[in-house]
């Protein structure tokens, strides 16, 4: 996956189930844009940065990574107002 | 706003609804949407006219999916509704997801809720930080007793088009905020282990291992209790909770109202002349919980389920220097913490004397 799991405890406390919906919520809400196989390294930046935009956004603590308080949030029920710059 | 600030150039604005979920009759979905306009209607020069034909400016319909705007939904949950901001073509045009189960009460998503939020999209709102908000971009059910707008999206549309000549309920709720020096509160208690600070129609959660309080709306926890709380205490050996509204109180068992509530204080012990608790504490090691109600207190045995004899008294004789009236109060390791304005006491049950004086937004680590 396209996302920073290089700390242990990271990947011990999520499975891949749970990043690739992080994955999709980001993409979805917060105009996470897939990068071509390749450059997987730069991707994961890419959503630290989406996940720093969306904890930001929601008052959690900023960390840039998928922790249990983020992925809680993710699961709620919520809007999907589609992104006005594709739109345009 | 969404960049660029877009709006509709004009303040009569269209709608059509071009079907309709099987969760609702058609004559439900048709006054959901209504009332839904309708909130944005009382606060802005705004009007919305039905058509049954031809293309409107807001186009309401139900997909599941993929359902034609490359935008899809994704089943049950999730995300429940889109709609684009205002512009020609898909411009305005608000999508339901017709997986969800649409409901006018709290058995499922409430679509006035919903719709209302949406359109706030079709008339140019983006989300908003404010967790009270409509534009809020997660789903709380606030009770279906009508919509009292928030201030934060009355700000919002009257930023894009202007105040209305008749609002119908000027008074828009502003959400708390739990660093405002003037802050006072509702009541406290606390809940398997967090503490829950009620004001208005929200409460905090503080939990003891974390640092920042969740902001959590009334409503979304329990949707059959008032959304402004009197007072409020657990009783931790049977795991209820006891919130205090006028002359009512509920029980709850985490999410449920237990059965046989809400009753009237009267069945407690008070006297009828009584209109409401200002504020409750349970004290654990006494088993004795004492309700608080203007200048004075009573004190109620829990065991024996009856008011003890010789209250009411005073609260200015038994606790010196809390002040005549009490807002909230909880009771922890031998102190009682009583709230009075922006400040708050600790009182030693003990030695039966104030040991500090705090202001009401420490408990928030402010």
């Amino acid at each position: 996956l396209p996302i920073s799991i290089s700390d242990e405890d990271d990947s011990d406390e999520f499975t891949r189930e749970k990043f690739e919906l992080a994955e999709r919520y980001l993409k979805r809400h917060y105009n996470l844009q897939s990068n071509p196989a390749g450059i997987q390294r730069k991707a994961g930046d890419t959503v630290t940065s989406k996940l720093r935009e969306m904890q930001a956004f929601f008052g959690l603590e900023v960390t840039g990574k998928l922790n249990e308080e983020t992925y809680e949030l993710m699961q709620q029920p919520r809007c999907g107002v589609p992104d006005i710059g594709e739109y345009n | 706003f969404f960049p660029r600030k877009l709006k509709w150039s004009h303040t009569n604005i269209t709608y059509r609804i071009l079907n309709y979920t099987p969760d609702l009759k058609k004559s439900e979905v048709d006054r959901a949407f209504r009332k839904a306009f309708k909130v944005w209607s009382d606060v802005t020069p705004l009007n919305f006219t039905r058509i049954r034909n031809g293309t409107a400016d807001i186009m309401i319909s139900f997909g599941r999916k993929e359902h034609g705007d490359f935008y899809p939904f994704d089943g049950p949950s999730g995300l429940l509704a889109h709609a684009f901001p205002p512009g020609p073509n898909f411009g305005g045009d608000a999508h339901f997801d017709e997986d969800e189960l649409w409901s006018t009460d709290s058995k499922g998503y409430n679509l006035f809720l919903v719709a209302a939020h949406e359109f706030g999209h079709s008339l140019g709102l983006e989300h908003s930080r404010d967790p009270g908000a409509l534009m809020f971009p997660i789903y709380t059910y606030t009770g279906n007793k009508g919509l009292l707008l928030p201030d934060d999206d009355v700000q919002g549309i009257q930023i894009l088009y202007g105040a209305g000549d008749h609002d119908p309920h000027p008074d828009h709720p502003k959400t708390p905020e739990k660093c405002d020096a003037n802050l006072t509160l509702d009541a406290i208690t606390e809940l398997r282990g967090e503490m829950v600070i009620f004001k208005d129609r929200f409460f905090w959660r503080l939990h003891p291992q974390m640092v920042e309080a969740d902001l959590v709306q009334i409503k979304s926890f329990w949707p059959e209790i008032p959304s402004k709380i009197d007072a409020a205490y657990e009783h931790p050996t049977n795991d209820h909770v006891l919130l205090f509204r006028g002359k009512k109180v509920w029980a709850l068992n985490a999410y449920d109202i237990v059965e046989g509530y809400p009753k009237k204080i009267y069945e407690l012990g008070f006297p009828r002349s009584v209109k409401g608790v200002d504020a409750a504490v349970h004290i654990k090691d006494t088993g004795k919980t004492l309700f608080f109600a203007g200048e004075k207190y009573w004190s109620y045995d829990e065991q024996n389920q009856v008011m003890e004899k010789g209250y009411p008294r005073y609260i200015e004789e038994d606790f010196p220097g809390i002040g005549h009236r009490v807002d909230a109060a909880y009771e922890k390791n031998g102190y009682i913490y009583f709230f009075n304005g922006p400040l708050q006491f600790e009182f030693n049950i003990w030695s039966e004397r104030i040991m500090r004086v705090l202001t009401t937004t420490s408990i928030f680590w402010c």
